[in-house]
């Protein structure tokens, strides 16, 4: 079960990060 | 997520950066000056030499040089945000700056290093930072993402 919460949690830090990533680049004014 | 989780695991993240001075303990970042040293990596084109020249360096037990350093760094993360990533926060606490150069209080210094996270996610090069981040333990991952998040409830784009 323990196993199982890890995988789980890598797996809601993986989306998040790779939706942070695909998230439209910083650009500046101008 | 309580502030001592995010004070230590923000300090674990600053530790991925390579700067001149050291940033291990909370005493060595109360100054401001290892918080610049990582904005200027982090985005060198706005937080540049002149930028940085304004950091007053070793100010040693100065409280008061400490905190205008460090006023110099919020206003820089704060004008950052607004002027190159057009976004601004609100409802949100700000750091007690006079409170992390007068007793280095923790809670004020995680907050200080949150708004830096932001910084660095958001950058031009947050591909670089963000997989770093990626690489680092799960549980300073899982502090970090939930920094992530409080500020992104509080960007007003």
């Amino acid at each position: 079960d323990s196993k199982a919460a890890a995988s789980g949690s890598e797996g809601v830090l993986a989306n998040f990060f790779n939706s942070l990533l695909s998230k439209k680049p910083a650009t500046s004014p101008g | 997520m309580s502030s001592v989780e995010l004070c230590e695991s923000l300090m674990i993240w600053l530790q991925t950066f390579e700067i001149r001075c050291k940033h291990e303990t909370v005493n060595e970042l109360t100054d401001g000056v290892a918080i610049c040293e990582v904005l200027c990596q982090i985005a060198p084109s706005f937080f540049d030499a002149n930028w940085f020249g304004r950091i007053k360096q070793g100010v040693g037990d100065n409280w008061r040089l400490k905190v205008s350093n460090l006023k110099k760094v919020l206003k820089g993360i704060l004008d950052y945000q607004n002027d190159i990533l057009g976004q601004q926060i609100y409802d949100y606490r700000m750091p007690d700056v006079n409170a992390i150069g007068e007793r280095e209080d923790p809670e004020e210094l995680g907050r200080l290093l949150q708004l830096t996270l932001g910084c660095a996610v958001n950058c031009d090069h947050k591909e670089k930072y963000i997989n770093i981040i990626m690489g680092m333990e799960e549980a300073v991952q899982v502090v970090v993402m939930n920094a992530i998040q409080e500020l992104m409830t509080k960007e007003k784009p």
